[in-house]
């Protein structure tokens, strides 16, 4: 999951 | 998502529609760089390697498709369309991006946030970012008069990426244990190579000339 929070932007 | 992201990603949509506005219109790519395009095509495949294994949201999801093909369209157009392709500029388009491509990736193997393909390739796409404009702002600077399309392009492509350092701070001050060291950095590296090219855009839109850069 902590991926997809650092990775939430284009 | 805040304003400032907002208003970034909108910004970067609409450099894209110009860009496709002005190929489409004028069925030509006088005065923009084909490696550049090239270089945004490459940025957007590695960061979206995720595009279909991380889902994030309907939007997320649209803007990279749209980012991915329109970069893609563009070359392909620049490559091959048989009306559009004998406008490029060719022999003022020179510059050797094979250094960027293989700076970027040197970087993204030292820094990075995780050692993994993923990680690494993202890495590499965010130090691409920064300077993939290079080739364009030289075509620029050699190709003398700019017509408006391609100035506004480059000019909203450039104003993008300050949005989201905007964001960043925001994030930054409302978001605890926000941090964003290697997209913030590039960022500020890429908005920064804009610097003169701004300086130019606004003489002459306040001069209400022809934007010209010095060669």
């Amino acid at each position: 999951l902590n991926k997809i929070l650092y990775h939430d932007e284009l | 998502m805040n304003v400032f992201r907002l208003a970034g990603d909108m910004t970067h949509l609409l450099s894209i529609l110009l860009l496709l506005l002005k190929i489409y219109a004028t069925k030509s790519c006088s005065g923009v760089s084909r490696k550049t395009q090239e270089l945004y095509a490459i940025v957007f495949i590695f960061r979206y390697l995720d595009l279909f294994t991380d889902f994030i949201s309907v939007y997320n999801t649209f803007m990279k498709v749209v980012f991915i093909a329109s970069s893609l369209a563009i070359v392909w157009c620049m490559r091959f369309h048989p009306v559009v392709r004998r406008s490029y500029d060719r022999e003022l388009d020179t510059f050797r991006y094979f250094f960027l491509v293989g700076a970027s990736f040197a970087l993204a193997l030292i820094w990075h946030e995780k050692f993994s393909v993923q990680e690494v390739f993202w890495a590499f796409s965010i130090y691409l970012e920064a300077v993939a404009i290079l080739p364009q702002l030289v075509l620029l600077q050699r190709s003398g008069n700019v017509d408006n399309l391609t100035g506004q392009y480059v000019f909203f492509l450039g104003a993008y990426r300050a949005f989201y350092i905007l964001n960043w701070i925001y994030r930054y001050l409302t978001e605890p244990r926000f941090t964003r060291w290697i997209a913030g950095t590039s960022g500020v590296v890429q908005t920064a190579l804009y610097a003169d090219f701004f300086y130019y855009y606004f003489i002459s839109w306040k001069n209400n000339s022809k934007l010209k850069l010095p060669a």
